[in-house]
């Protein structure tokens, strides 16, 4: 089963 | 006092077209370089990354930076009023809370004004950190909106295996599975119909179908599109906005539970 991942747990908030 | 005026006034409605489908609101921002807008969809899955550099537009100017909130439902609402061949300058008075979008037909014998409010978006940009992708893919992007529209048939998901020998498009659901093998083309006549790899590493990875097939939205602004891919970070989708910019898609990566 996968999970789909959330951008923001790979690209840092400014 | 910002003003951008655009001969080739269709880029924009096909810009419009890509943006529409994932986001409902977006900040423009203005600098004497361009127009940037960064945004995520709701879901927080993809972010949206659209450049259009300051050189592309015919007129351009901008006293200070300014930051433009836009529905887009309502941008786009107005650039349908815009005929293909129209002339398109956006105009915004410094501190303004609307910004106006003229319209004029290329002989100049029609001129149309739309004025739309702004709105106060809280603004949160995302830092992309410098990648050096393992696998870069090029394909034409009527193939790259033909297979994500194909293989959605099966699943939710796809995924994305990259070899040197090609690329393989997979997707496995209730009635059974589909996969579509693109090789790197041997010889081509034209650089666009071309499929090119470039490979330090083999590379697969899982992606959810919806978006894939948002970002083929993009795929009247481009003969072809971009795939960057390294192991367990998001894809890259790009597609060149002719001598003006791009629009970039970053898709996160379905992971094994």
């Amino acid at each position: 089963k996968t999970k789909q991942k959330s951008i923001t747990s790979f690209f840092t908030r400014k | 006092m910002f003003e951008a005026r655009l001969l080739q006034g269709s880029l924009l409605k096909k810009v419009m077209e890509a943006l529409k489908e994932l986001l409902n609101e977006a900040a423009w921002d203005c600098s004497d370089a361009g127009i940037q807008l960064q945004a995520m969809d709701n879901s927080h899955v993809s972010l949206v990354s659209l450049n259009l550099r300051a050189e592309g537009f015919d007129k351009y100017r901008c006293d200070r930076n300014l930051s433009m909130g836009m529905n887009l439902g309502s941008m786009s609402k107005i650039l349908k009023c815009a005929s293909n061949e129209d002339i398109i300058t956006i105009k915004a008075q410094d501190n303004a809370d609307t910004v106006t979008f003229v319209f004029e037909s290329p002989d100049q014998d029609k001129v149309s004004d739309y004025e739309m409010k702004l709105m106060n978006l809280d603004q949160e940009h995302l830092g992309i950190p410098e990648t050096d992708y393992a696998c870069t893919i090029r394909l034409p992007s009527s193939e790259f909106a033909r297979i994500c529209r194909d293989l959605s048939q099966f699943g939710e998901s796809m995924v994305i295996s990259c070899t040197k020998e090609g690329v393989r498009f997979s997707a496995t659901g209730d009635i059974g599975t589909g996969n579509i093998k693109l090789a790197q083309s041997a010889k081509v006549d034209k650089e666009e119909e071309a499929v090119v790899i470039e490979m330090q590493e083999p590379v697969s990875l899982t992606f959810a179908c919806r978006y894939l097939n948002s970002f083929t939205k993009a795929t009247s602004l481009s003969k072809s599109v971009q795939l960057s891919m390294s192991p367990e970070v998001p894809l890259v989708v790009e597609y060149k906005i002719e001598d003006i910019g791009h629009v970039r898609y970053y898709l996160a990566p379905k992971i094994e539970d």
